[in-house]
């Protein structure tokens, strides 16, 4: 639980770039080089998160994200 | 379903996401 945690925020971190607090849109287009995911997908992946749909992803909305995603799938 | 279908589509991307991060994290792919 303590390593899902750890890592939770590690990926928020490389997100948020600025430290803000929040991810938002732009953050999310600007993974675009370090990702390999199109643009479009990026966008998909914070509708998806952004759970509120403000658009702003707080870490609550990106933890919530990334529980569901560890929680069906065999983590390594 | 078209609701079930987009709900599937946007698990898969978000699979891609964070599975990206982990390699990223890593360094592995």
């Amino acid at each position: 639980q303590n390593t899902i945690q750890e890592k939770t925020h590690e990926f928020f971190q490389m997100c948020d770039i600025k430290d803000k607090g929040y991810i938002t849109r732009q953050d999310m287009q600007r993974l675009n080089g370090e990702l390999p995911l199109s643009p479009e997908e990026l966008e998909r992946v914070f509708d998806t998160l952004d759970s509120d749909a403000n658009g702003y992803l707080t870490f609550e909305e990106f933890s919530l994200g990334f529980s569901s995603f560890v929680s069906g799938q065999t983590f390594p | 379903d078209p609701n079930m279908k987009a709900g599937a589509a946007n698990e898969g991307v978000l699979a891609s996401f964070f599975n990206s991060l982990l390699s990223k994290k890593t360094g592995s792919p």
